[in-house]
């Protein structure tokens, strides 16, 4: 059995080790749901977002929550601390994470945070940054690929209108700060792998 | 690889955080 659940969406990394994987993982699924409600409220409230067919809405959340929760919550991982802190509030040291196993995710989560931190975004500016990490055109499955790009493109528009007023002497904002929906998909694809060996061997 | 976010049971989350939404509004 697995000891140990090195995710911050977990109250404790801790595992019992008399419960079985499916108590396990539901447990996980109880501590990590509120905070995937919120992402779907979110999106919710992204105009134009309800527009588009039940069918797409159910696929960029399914594909893009983990990046959403990830921008969201970057403020748990702290570099210069070298922690976590998980749902229970309780800060985990990198070192003894490491222990229980957490690898490369880890380390690339620590540099995405600090990056997206030293961007020194508005609340504003998250905010429509993290509807446009959600409506994204290439995600897998999406049935009306011209609707979801032509709400991308508008939110797209939005963010770089919004950061060149905010940052006029920082041209190089927009750009970096798009260069960090790709190492969101990098992180999503090291963290999917995470998740399908944990259904496997929980 | 398979699908990580039905394995999650997200995709049943996703679905009910939405279906206030979907009640209302034809698809």
């Amino acid at each position: 059995k697995r000891m140990y659940l090195v995710c911050p969406m977990s109250v404790s990394p801790y595992m019992d080790p008399n419960k079985s994987g499916p108590q396990i993982w539901e447990e996980f699924s109880t501590s990590f749901t509120p905070a995937v409600k919120e992402v779907v409220e979110f999106a919710k409230r992204i105009p134009g977002f309800r527009d588009l067919s039940q069918y797409d809405q159910v696929n960029l959340l399914k594909a893009g929550t983990f990046e959403v929760l990830m921008v969201r919550f970057a403020s748990l991982f702290d570099a210069k601390e070298r922690t976590v802190t998980f749902l229970s509030g309780r800060k985990y040291n990198v070192d003894e994470l490491r222990f229980m196993g957490a690898g490369e995710l880890l380390n690339s989560v620590f540099e995405f945070s600090e990056k997206l931190k030293a961007l020194h975004l508005s609340e504003e500016e998250m905010s429509l940054f993290t509807a446009v990490v959600l409506v994204s055109a290439d995600r897998s499955g999406i049935e009306n690929v011209n609707s979801v790009e032509a709400l991308q493109e508008t939110l797209i528009r939005a963010l770089r209108t919004l950061i060149m007023k905010n940052h006029p002497n920082e041209a190089s904002t927009f750009t970096r700060l798009l260069l960090k929906l790709a190492d969101l998909r990098s992180l999503n694809n090291m963290h999917s792998e995470e998740l399908l060996a944990f259904k496997i061997h929980p | 690889f398979a699908d990580p976010a039905s394995n999650l049971g997200l995709e049943d989350i996703i679905r009910k955080a939405l279906m206030g939404n979907f009640d209302d509004k034809p698809d």
